[in-house]
């Protein structure tokens, strides 16, 4: 599904 | 959070405080390139936008922060405190080189056309070569002072245990980012030949000189 990406990494 | 990743972003603050220590203690930013520090500061700046847009943890917070007050506060250091120090003369390498045909990689092939997104991925584009200028200006002079050396390789390792990282979160949490992936192992195979010299030299006690 298209949605907003969390990038977690640093 | 797995021990790759940790230890990634140990080493790399790391880096960074090495970094800071040697301008400060030796009052001289000699043998560093700025373009590389500029580059830096551009790749945190544009990656760390989604500060304001969104919270991950703590954690997240308060290293992002770090990084992207202490790439301007090296900018500082080298610009204005120290600037007298600055080895321009070596540290010729075009950065339009880099920038241009990554910003234009990053509208080709992105995860989502969206303004923080296409930002993301200049960031993760751009960080995989910013170090050349270093290594340009290094392969110019011959040598490397031995702090300057511990800097980078605590800098290339961070992206080296990251790629550990993907293997592990691929494997236990089903993560999988081929921007992030391709961009850190190209970042890493960058540094291989630094790597080399810097484990058959600097472990020795040895400074880190090229061979003529």
């Amino acid at each position: 599904s298209p949605h907003i990406r969390r990038h977690d990494e640093l | 959070m797995n021990v790759f990743r940790l230890t990634g972003d140990i080493a790399h603050l790391l880096a960074i405080i090495l970094l800071l220590m040697k301008i400060w203690k030796t009052r001289s930013c000699a043998g560093v390139s700025g373009k590389s520090q500029m580059m830096f500061a551009l790749v945190f700046t544009t990656r760390y936008l989604d500060l304001i847009t969104n919270f991950i943890s703590l954690y997240n917070t308060t290293m992002k922060m770090i990084f992207i007050a202490s790439s301007y506060g090296t900018l500082y250091l080298m610009f204005l405190k120290f600037r007298a120090t600055y080895d321009s003369n070596h540290d010729t390498f075009r950065m339009e080189f880099l920038v241009v045909p990554v910003a234009g990689l990053s509208f080709l092939v992105n995860h989502d056309f969206s303004p923080l997104e296409i930002l993301w991925t200049f960031s993760i584009y751009l960080e995989s070569v910013a170090i050349l200028p270093q290594l340009f200006m290094i392969s110019k002079t011959g040598e490397a002072e031995t702090i300057t050396s511990h800097y980078l390789f605590a800098l290339g390792s961070y992206r080296a245990l990251y790629i550990l990282n993907w293997v592990y979160r691929f494997y236990f949490e089903g993560f999988f980012d081929l921007i992030a992936v391709v961009a850190g192992c190209v970042q890493t195979v960058l540094y291989c030949d630094f790597f080399y010299l810097y484990i058959t030299k600097v472990w020795k006690g040895k400074k880190l000189t090229l061979p003529a």
